[in-house]
């Protein structure tokens, strides 16, 4: 939910503003190829329906975003090119390696499954790169930063949770270990987003 | 077999 949420506040962003100013696309087109790659069983694998339509949801609005910062006339131009420079490679490649080298069976889906759950992880980096080159950053790019750094935190507790409370629930150090870096990964925003949230100032990152 | 707790997250 939070990270339906996330999603709901940039859409928002997007949409009224007609502004994408502070959001990095090349984490929207990261988190893209996330999707993709992690939710291939879409059709073969039948969880729940919530399961399902939050697939559909999570493919549909990422692919919506990218749409809108490429596509739309307005959009489009206040899209922040030159400071949006990490290059997806970086992460792609490294994430692509340590799934081959790292994962709980050597099939495909299970490989590619475990490249998402690897480039989830640092997805966020490119965002968080910009983030730290603008100078105004608008409370909607703001909190929805701090969503989509939120629902993994809480995954945290419900894996605790699931663990002990589960019968069948068996260990999964894969997504558990990338979890806690992904997580770790928000720790600095989260700091300077609680601050400025207790000070009633804006959010800003330390150069 | 599904195996729970693997692929039942999104």
């Amino acid at each position: 939910m939070t990270h339906l949420a996330s999603i709901c506040l940039l859409l928002l962003k997007i949409h009224t503003m007609k502004s994408c100013a502070g959001v990095s696309l090349k984490t929207q087109e990261l988190y893209a190829l996330v999707f993709v790659t992690r939710y291939l069983d879409l059709f073969s694998n039948f969880v729940s329906m919530y399961n399902t339509i939050m697939k559909i949801i999570f493919l549909s609005s990422t692919f919506g975003i990218i749409w809108y910062m490429r596509g739309h006339k307005l959009v489009r131009q206040s899209y922040d090119k030159e400071q949006d420079t990490f290059r997806h490679y970086f992460l792609v490649i490294p994430c692509m390696v340590l799934a081959l080298v790292i994962h709980s069976k050597f099939t495909l889906l299970e490989v590619l499954w475990t490249f998402s759950i690897y480039l989830e992880a640092v997805a966020i980096l490119p965002q968080l790169v910009l983030l730290q080159r603008t100078r105004n950053i608008d409370n909607l790019t703001g909190n929805y930063i701090f969503c989509l750094g939120a629902y993994r935190a809480l995954y945290l507790l419900n894996w605790i949770y699931r663990y002990f409370m589960e019968k069948n629930y068996h260990a999964q150090w894969i997504t558990w270990m990338a979890g806690m870096i992904q997580t770790a990964i928000y720790a600095d925003f989260f700091y300077y987003y609680f601050k400025s949230w207790k000070k009633n100032e804006r959010l800003k990152l330390p150069a | 077999a599904q195996r729970t707790g693997s692929h039942d997250e999104l």
